[in-house]
């Protein structure tokens, strides 16, 4: 009598688009240029290269637009090119690394929202050292698929005999520039923000072209991807990785599969599981492994996890960006040592400006990022409004109607989203509290020069 | 070069479990019990059973607990129980209907949840009008399947020689019952509250007992699958309908497989549309499709969705429920009529109580449902909160500090969640307008009634 049934990724999101920001053909506008920007960049910093990025807006009718993406990245092998875009749950970047992107869905969902208001396909040309790609792409949603033009991918295949290389995305959809413009604009002024090794330009349907040129030519430092830490195991991790190493002893399981273990905490966690440490992994019995987790994940001493895999955007970097957009009198910029919630690595910078061309308001302006992401909406209930409304600005002599904005960047193997859309971040205590000691300390800093700016003009009066 | 995967959907989200309410054992103590509860009543109500339902907290470890769901619901037939629990993506609401489950995942995500902290499979025993199956269920996360105890399903099952019926869910997971015991309690009282003809029992970790039995038995109504409305038409939904009724001809097609659509209406958009009535569907050429897609989405003029596929509170009955959980002195409730947003119908009820129990909040104290489900979390986000924010209060003679709470339920075939642990709701423009109408309406009988008291005080004291 029931109708049981189970449906595709791409069907299931398909009937539920709200959850990954296609809201509404303005946000749904924002919300691709955001995604294929962000594919961008990570293409370009994974390959090393300071990244072109050009978006240009074209309103082929009314409220039908054309997005067009290029990027001077390392281009998208062939083969993987259809998924890419016509299949959720299909990534590059599903390993333990700093990336903005994250899901396996981004690409695709704003494919599928184009496909549905205009019947077009995405029409992909991507430029890799080897080859030149180019394809149409729509998927099938009920099987969460590509269908390609031509079908054929060998036909849309040829030798790149150039040294050129870089993706050209464009792509169709309803939208809403009217409603979208201020949160678009916004979106690459604050991704110039945090990469200002980057030249990104934008042209609005009407022609007017926004540019941010370099700054820098400073590559950031390619994360590595790392191995778990102990405090993020739990059955099923430590399952998939005994079946990776069935024959090793588990004292030297443990020491290769995670990270941040030597030989003396292994031999401690095992000792307090009662497990011997010369057993083959196969042989452990269902209690002993879930004696091995619960230590792994309670065992105080552990090192923290190594930053290797992250790339935070630097003191420096971070000020330097700050004062291209905004022009501020003064600003300042801290980095908390890298830290863990959960097994995952995480590192918060804190920046803060004062005065210059930064409009004085009644609200203190809080800029987000994660991974290099700004995000632009939902933010009251994200983990840095909860730390800034707490703080008493009155302790640092900042006045309630001053020109004072605060920016706060989480970088991490797994930036913990509570949206698919990226909206905002969970309340994790260990995050929060990195944020709260980041603020403390450029409000110090702003603290001071306040005073020496008081000083100051109070001796140019006498 | 680039590690190219796709990942099944249980293992996505096994990776990102923050996104589906599971953030750390404290919520996911919440969600769990969350899930089955809202499983169970829909179950019941589906059937028209008055709803009795038991929840059980054991802890059996130090912050490892033991959740018992029990329901006197039709059962869930054997075939369909391992994939109902091991299954990201498997349901029987994927339909135009209202239910509190929507998205197929609540009880594997729990199931999940409890899989990786503890271990342990979930045990289902449930009693259908013919069978009894008693069965053992995990998920193999990386091909999103489930795996059974016993092996063969039908070692599991048996005839059900009694006029029993209903479910037993027993789930073992990590918890912290101190951080979410006020939201676990808080949330069986708002359940409550909008389902007064259930019965909800439920048991803490201590022992004691917190019972909510029935005021009423009157089953609230059942909901029909609906037809789509033509204002939710977009090219996809299109393509679908049209390969069920190729040889139809397009005017018959229309009037079919869209509600709200007479032949006189029919006809007026095909004739916009420039196509020929009696073409037959198989034989649309993709432009013609195009225009008809358009016309649907925006001629003005079709009637609004039938709300036969919603089943609101009702005035009385969400009434009566505010006033044996919070025992005030006034409470007012009101419906709007059925409208419909992007195609989908929906329905908002407002009330608004004051005084009596309800103790005095420097902020208007907001209850939020949707489907029946309270909403605890994330209210700042949420379109009635944007809503309340703007009311001004004063114009209805309402002070600062008052004993007023306000309650907004949304029902709808497809409420616009914005996180996929329905924690809050899109900001969309024409439910937030019913929303604010509903209000308007209950503020005016509060301020009678405010009149009317002071009147008899100012009486009193002459
Ligand atoms: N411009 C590009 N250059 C190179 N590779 C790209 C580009 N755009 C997309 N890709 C590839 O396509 C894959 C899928 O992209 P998609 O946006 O759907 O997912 P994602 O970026 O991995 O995760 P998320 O959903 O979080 O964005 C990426 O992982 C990347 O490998
Ligand atoms: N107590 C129950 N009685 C009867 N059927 C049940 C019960 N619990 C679960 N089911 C069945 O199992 C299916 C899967 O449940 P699950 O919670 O995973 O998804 P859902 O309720 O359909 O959607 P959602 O993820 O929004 O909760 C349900 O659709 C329902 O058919
Ligand atoms: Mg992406
Ligand atoms: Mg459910």
């Amino acid at each position: 009598n029931e109708t049981f049934k189970e449906k595709s990724p791409a069907d299931f999101f398909y009937e539920n688009m709200d959850v990954c920001g296609f809201d509404n053909p303005g946000r749904a506008l924002y919300t691709a240029v955001r995604e294929l920007v962000e594919n961008s960049l990570d293409a370009c910093e994974t390959a090393g290269y300071l990244p072109d990025i050009k978006v240009k807006l074209e309103e082929e009718e009314k409220n039908m637009f054309k997005i067009v993406v290029e990027d001077n990245g390392p281009g998208i092998p062939p083969e993987n090119i259809p998924e890419s875009f016509g299949k959720v749950f299909y990534s590059s970047k599903y390993m333990m690394k700093q990336h903005r992107g994250r899901f396996g869905m981004g690409g695709t969902m704003a494919v599928m929202y184009g496909q549905i208001t205009t019947q077009k396909p995405v029409h992909v040309v991507s430029i890799t050292k080897d080859y030149i790609t180019d394809l149409k792409i729509k998927i099938d949603i009920l099987n969460n698929l590509p269908v390609t033009e031509p079908r054929n991918l060998e036909e849309a295949v040829e030798l790149n005999n150039t040294n050129k290389h870089g993706t050209i995305i464009e792509l169709w959809i309803e939208g809403n520039y009217k409603r979208s413009r201020d949160k678009i604009i916004e979106y690459i002024k604050q991704t110039a923000m945090v990469a200002p090794y980057a030249t990104i330009e934008f042209i609005e349907p009407d022609g007017n072209r926004i540019i941010y040129g370099r700054v820098t030519k400073e590559v950031p430092s390619t994360p590595k991807e790392s191995k778990p830490h102990p405090k993020g195991a739990n059955f099923e991790l430590f399952n998939r990785l005994c079946r990776r190493r069935e024959r090793d002893k588990v004292i030297n399981f443990l020491r290769k599969e995670f990270q941040a273990l030597g030989k003396k905490t292994s031999l401690k966690i095992l000792e307090m599981a009662k497990v011997d440490p010369n057993k083959r992994v196969k042989e452990l019995s269902e209690g002993e492994k879930r004696r091995i987790v619960k230590g792994l994940r309670n065992f105080e001493g552990i090192k923290p996890p190594d930053a290797s895999s992250l790339a935070p955007i630097g003191v420096e970097t971070f000020v330097m960006g700050i004062k291209r957009v905004l022009e501020p009198e003064f600003v300042t910029a801290t980095q908390r040592p890298p830290k863990a919630y959960e097994g995952h690595p995480f590192i918060v910078e804190v920046a803060l400006a004062w005065g210059g061309k930064i409009p004085v308001n009644e609200e203190i302006k809080l800029y987000r990022f994660a991974n290099r992401i700004p995000l632009l909406y939902d933010e009251w209930n994200d983990v840095s409004t909860r730390v800034i409304k707490k703080i008493n600005w009155k302790r640092y002599d900042v006045k309630t109607n001053s020109p004072l904005a605060v920016f706060v960047h989480i970088c991490s193997t797994s930036v913990p989203y509570k949206t698919l859309g990226k909206e905002y971040i969970a309340n994790k205590p260990e995050i929060r509290r990195e944020i709260h000691l980041g603020i403390l300390k450029v409000c110090k800093e702003l603290q001071n020069f306040l005073h020496k700016k008081e000083a100051k003009e109070r001796k140019m009066k006498a």
